[in-house]
């Protein structure tokens, strides 16, 4: 996955995310393409949660799946999770909640209970930073005032670092794709370098969600894997999902 | 080209927006989910209009397992192990994975499984 969060010259905010999933799921010769990969894209669908008629998050969704994995609550914040793999993983959560230690939280159960519970950006960057997890994870968390953007690194039990959008120093966006923010990425999939050139490029000056939607047309950060791209915009209470492919020659994560 | 060599690094695009193209599949539908029903109700709509995708979905996992674990041991535990589990998830999630299994005829350890995914992938 790559998400980023970016603020414009007026303050405004954008978050917008590639959603990747299927590696190693089944490749299909015939199509080269991943299998589940390709059975997820008709399963995507934006989701208004309402109560009293009234909205209460929005979100792009896969249907049958509960959990959250990209949503906004409109005027409050915005929200998305990148997969962070361990060798702690989220199977030994899984052994644990069977073994009857229960005090963790499911990753996708705890973004929904955010985007449905939380009021604003400081209390949702407080449960997601300080809520004991089964899994690690990484949490993209846009607010709607001008420097109100982070990443948060979870491991399964603390946050390892939230590391914020800093307009004075020239931080204008975070960019965020399945790795550290301070460590190297795995040499063979390097979507953040590509991805931060891009952004770079297009400069602060002219961000929009045309603009990151070509950033994240970008070959490898769009990539065979990817399912979706969704664009959102906390202010206008806007957000858009596209349907994605990747035709060769591409990538395959 | 240097793009076409792995990892196929392009330069960046420009004038992709609005999407439409060959990396353009198409747009995502809009559904409503009322909060104000019963977990069990609400997922009903969405359901009953993917239910042939979701099980599509569910069965290439399903083969993907039985291509990895031939004797079927690892669904019959998904089947009927799994299940065991929805009392101790949050209340709401739950009973909405229940409606979910009741609207799609799919086997309730699957679908539990779906929404489980992430913490079994993150290795």
């Amino acid at each position: 996955c790559t998400s980023l969060v970016a603020e414009d010259k007026s303050g405004k905010l954008y978050h917008a995310r590639n959603l990747d999933f299927g590696l190693f799921l089944g490749w299909d010769v015939k199509n080269n393409s991943w299998m589940v990969t390709e059975l997820l894209r008709p399963l995507v669908v934006n989701v208004n949660f309402q109560r009293n008629n009234k909205t209460v998050f929005l979100s792009t969704s896969f249907v049958g799946y509960v959990g959250m994995l990209t949503g906004m609550k409109p005027g409050v914040f915005t929200l998305t999770m990148n997969e962070r793999f361990s060798i702690d993983g989220g199977y030994l959560g899984i052994l644990e909640w069977i073994l009857g230690k229960r005090s963790g939280a499911w990753m996708s159960f705890l973004t929904r209970s955010v985007l449905e519970n939380a009021t604003s950006y400081d209390e949702a960057k407080t449960l997601l930073s300080k809520t004991k997890m089964l899994a690690p994870a990484y949490f993209i968390l846009g607010g709607n005032k001008s420097g109100e953007a982070c990443v948060i690194t979870r491991s399964r039990e603390s946050c390892l670092d939230i590391w914020e959008l800093d307009i004075k120093q020239g931080r204008w966006y975070v960019l965020e794709t399945n790795y550290d923010h301070w460590k190297e990425p795995l040499f063979i999939d390097n979507r953040r370098a590509p991805g931060m050139k891009c952004m770079n490029k297009t400069t602060q000056e002219n961000i929009s969600f045309a603009t990151i939607y070509d950033v994240l047309s970008t070959k490898p950060v769009l990539n065979k894997l990817t399912t979706y791209t969704a664009l959102m915009a906390v202010s206008d209470a806007k957000l858009e999902a596209y349907l994605r492919d990747c035709p060769d020659p591409c990538i395959p994560w | 080209r240097a793009q076409d060599v792995p990892p196929y690094t392009e330069d960046c695009r420009s004038g992709t927006y609005p999407p439409s193209g060959q990396t353009f599949r198409g747009t995502v539908p809009w559904y409503k989910v009322n909060l104000d029903q019963a977990p069990h109700e609400r997922w009903q709509q969405l359901i009953s209009d993917k239910k042939i995708q979701l099980t599509a979905l569910i069965q290439s996992i399903k083969n993907l397992a039985k291509s990895i674990f031939p004797s079927g041991k690892l669904i019959e535990i998904v089947d009927n192990d799994l299940p065991l589990l929805i009392g101790t998830l949050p209340a709401q999630y739950g009973e909405e994975m229940k409606g979910i299994a009741d609207a799609s005829g799919l086997p309730l350890g699957e679908v539990i499984l779906f929404n489980i995914f992430y913490e079994v992938f993150t290795v």
